[in-house]
């Protein structure tokens, strides 16, 4: 998963 | 960014700014699940708790910062402007049934567990909910006047652009989300039957009354 990322979406 | 997600952020906009303007103008809240909104409340707020940590970008910041304020600006024009014309007694869904298995869920289905993700999970199972509140309404009261009805078409239209948008990024970002796209999938599925009434009725010139 990306979870590690910021979540880009809103 | 692609067009299906721009398309599904400006429909989200459309739509919360359409319930703003519709109430403002009327000065009347009649026909609007207040707990629909205080479900939609809890969603921004749970998940844009990362304004604080993260920056995607301007566009982004931007819009979070619109949709918290909206939120609670129709909060307050709901439950304190224009109180009188809340109509409590059509808005009988019990939200805890909401509320509470969207919270057990995000401990149980989250990617990670942080207090942030669990966070934003839960405002993503929430979301996928928040809705039934104003549709039970709709139900109860046999009819929504058309701006609702516009109001309920580009919110449900804005989660069914996203899925779009999921796919695109699949094939070309291999960005894949489940969390996301099922609460997303689940979501739009929510809003079919009231589609079908749009597009056979509000589409045509008529009032969205129920059989």
């Amino acid at each position: 998963s990306k979870s590690e990322e910021p979540h880009d979406e809103l | 960014m692609n067009i299906f997600r721009l398309s599904g952020d400006l429909s989200h906009l459309l739509a919360i700014l359409l319930l703003l303007v519709k109430i403002w103008k009327t000065r009347s809240c009649a026909g609007i699940s207040g707990k629909s909104q205080i479900l939609f409340a809890i969603v921004y707020t749970t998940r844009y708790l990362d304004l604080f940590t993260s920056f995607v970008s301007v566009y982004n910041s931007f819009m979070k910062v619109v949709f918290l304020t909206a939120s609670y600006g129709t909060l307050y024009l709901m439950f304190f402007k224009f109180k009188p014309t809340y109509d409590h007694n059509h808005d009988s869904f019990r939200i805890l049934y909401l509320i509470i298995p969207s919270l057990v869920l995000s401990f149980i289905i989250v990617h990670v567990y942080t207090v942030m993700e669990i966070l934003w999970t839960y405002s993503i199972y929430l979301e996928a909910v928040a809705i039934m509140p104003q549709l039970f309404m709709v139900s109860r009261t046999g009819e929504a006047e058309t701006i609702t009805s516009h109001y309920l078409f580009a919110l449900g239209s804005y989660r069914a652009l996203y899925i779009l948008n999921w796919i695109y990024r699949y094939y070309t970002e291999d960005f894949l989300d489940m969390i996301v796209i099922i609460a997303g999938i689940v979501q739009t599925i929510l809003y079919c039957d009231f589609f079908y009434l749009y597009i056979t009725k509000v589409l045509k010139g008529k009032r969205l009354s129920l059989p």
